[in-house]
């Protein structure tokens, strides 16, 4: 059980490395498995620099740093073991135009490197414009969604709230 | 194995029936603040085999049926069904028969839930093994709620090991 | 002091119901002071419903319904005991355009009746359009801050993290 | 009493000396991910008396001094200024004699960090009172930090009730 879990840390921290260089378009990450006496107490550290930037403790990065580490070693995690769904409710939310374009790239090589469906909740008009389909959530009667299949336009108008979008 | 088409009905604000057809590649969702997306995501956990009310903001597992509004009164059903595709066999071997798995989970207030696969009453331990076959679950990684997408880095590290389980 | 409390209560409360349905345009909200025997514990209860919804457990808002009903309160007090300053990092992230529209036309109201300074830092192009000056931090010199006064175009720029804004 | 200006010194990423201008209205804060922003809101805050270094991400105080970059070297002392205008007279009684406060803290590596009001050194507890006296704080409620507008929603009501103390 101890060397399947080492297996799986060495090919984990390779994609982290590799996927914390995309979506920061460079910098310096990597995880280290700290080895107890108890393997069920080890623990699996991050260390991560942006470019430029010093490696200093995890809780020095900024909202959109940590989202962008989160990412590398959620989808590196991923990439070991795929399935069928991903699910991703605003998980962007705390990212600059230009981090969302790289999250954008990670998300469509993933999904056809692993032909798993993604499911992306967003407001992030960028995001959707990256989509393959849209489906908009409208309340025309208060407190009751509908489901409707959106083209880009209506998607930005109903995320604006527009009464237009609820025709 | 695909998952192909996620059913709700009554299902917190999806009070009349709804189906999300979950195509290939990468699909949006969108919508203004309160109007249901959030809802949809918990759906999906919810059918996986989510056994924790907390886990979907509730205080109760009934507080998932739709619970009315100004004019609409309330429901006493809740029903989610996803589909799967499963042409190239990929299921756990029990599950394995057929083309196409239709996972249900109903729940009726007062008394709990019960699932069904193709029509046949299965326990929710039996779903939840279904789809840890498939690298994912109610509370797996893949499956980011909002404002979780940190929750890896916040975790401590002897919390964060046991997602490399999920890689293994 | 048990009075004081009682004085302060009402006031909120009374604030916090206008401010709630002037951020959702509608619904009904309001608190409770449950008291306790011990005064020390007593515990302030929120009560929402947006528009045309059920009052139901505060825990199902959405993340938006969230932030609306947050920066109600938050203003209620506020405007009970103001300060010369109040700085909102990134407070509306989680609010599609028409609810990022209504949270702008309060923070200006406030702004103008009691003579407030803010700091609202954001990514919004909305929030930003409504400010009535800008600043620009950036790091044209890796990990370094730099802070510069810019008019809305070049704010959109440097957030999107645009190298033309660097010159 | 107004607040004017920030100035900061070796605070976190803001090595080179810099000033921002508070002015009236509504003023906002713009820049790409990891540029400062937030920082810029910490400063503020630990001028103020903010004691805890974990509420400022660090694990020790001294985390906030300037820690050098790929090419750049660290600093040993981080300072910074707030201005305030008191010409209406209204800070606390001891304080209340001048136009302009000017309110500095500063840190040096190893040796902790000292305060000063018009360039007398003073006491945390002095600074925190002074801005207490402005219903304001390194905790007040008036300060959201990124990530913190649902706090109140997401405390306890005991918790919450704490908030009726600022607004009376
Ligand atoms: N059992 C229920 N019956 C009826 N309505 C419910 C029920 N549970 C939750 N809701 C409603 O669903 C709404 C929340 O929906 P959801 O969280 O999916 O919104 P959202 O689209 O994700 O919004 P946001 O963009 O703000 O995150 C709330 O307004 C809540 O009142
Ligand atoms: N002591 C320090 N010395 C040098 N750099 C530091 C220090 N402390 C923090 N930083 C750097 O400051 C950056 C974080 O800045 P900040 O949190 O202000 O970003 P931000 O502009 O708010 O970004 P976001 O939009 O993602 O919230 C981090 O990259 C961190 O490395
Ligand atoms: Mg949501
Ligand atoms: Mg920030």
């Amino acid at each position: 059980a101890r060397e399947r879990l080492q297996g799986a840390f060495s090919l984990v921290n390779e994609r982290f490395q590799v996927l914390f260089q995309r979506l920061f378009n460079g910098g310096k990450a990597y995880l280290e498995l700290l080895d107890n006496e108890d393997p069920m107490n080890a623990g699996l550290e991050i260390f991560a620099s942006p470019p430029g930037k010093k490696m200093q403790m995890l809780t020095l990065l900024s909202g959109g740093e940590r989202t962008l580490t989160a990412l590398a070693l959620l989808f590196a995690v991923f990439q070991t073991n795929p399935s069928p769904i991903c699910v991703l409710d605003e998980a962007e939310a705390a990212l600059d135009e230009s981090n969302i374009s790289r999250f954008c790239d990670l998300v469509e090589s993933i999904a056809r490197e692993t032909g798993t469906r993604f499911l992306v909740i967003t407001h992030q008009r960028l995001t959707m414009a990256r989509m393959d389909r849209l489906f908009g959530v409208t309340m025309g009667e208060k407190g009751v969604s509908q489901l409707v299949s959106v083209n880009l336009e209506t998607a930005v108008a109903i995320r604006d709230g527009a009464k237009a979008a609820a025709a | 194995m695909h998952f192909t088409r996620l059913r709700l009905h009554g299902f917190k604000s999806f009070v009349d029936s709804t189906d999300l057809h979950i195509g290939t590649g990468m699909t949006g969702i969108v919508g203004p603040n309160g109007c249901g997306k959030s809802n949809l995501v918990e759906a999906l956990r919810w059918v996986m085999g989510e056994n924790s009310a907390k886990s979907m903001r509730g205080g109760e597992m009934d507080d998932v049926i739709f619970g009315g509004t100004a004019t609409r009164p309330a429901r006493n059903v809740a029903e989610v069904t996803l589909e799967l595709d499963n042409a190239h066999r990929t299921a756990t071997a029990e599950f394995n028969n057929d083309d196409t798995l239709l996972v249900t989970r109903q729940i009726e207030r007062g008394s709990g839930s019960d699932y069904r696969l193709n029509g046949k009453p299965l326990r929710r331990r039996d779903v939840q093994l279904l789809f840890a076959d498939q690298a994912t679950g109610a509370h797996s990684t893949n499956l980011v709620g909002q404002g979780q997408i940190d929750a890896l880095i916040r975790a401590k590290p002897q919390d964060r090991r046991a997602i490399l389980e999920e890689a293994s």
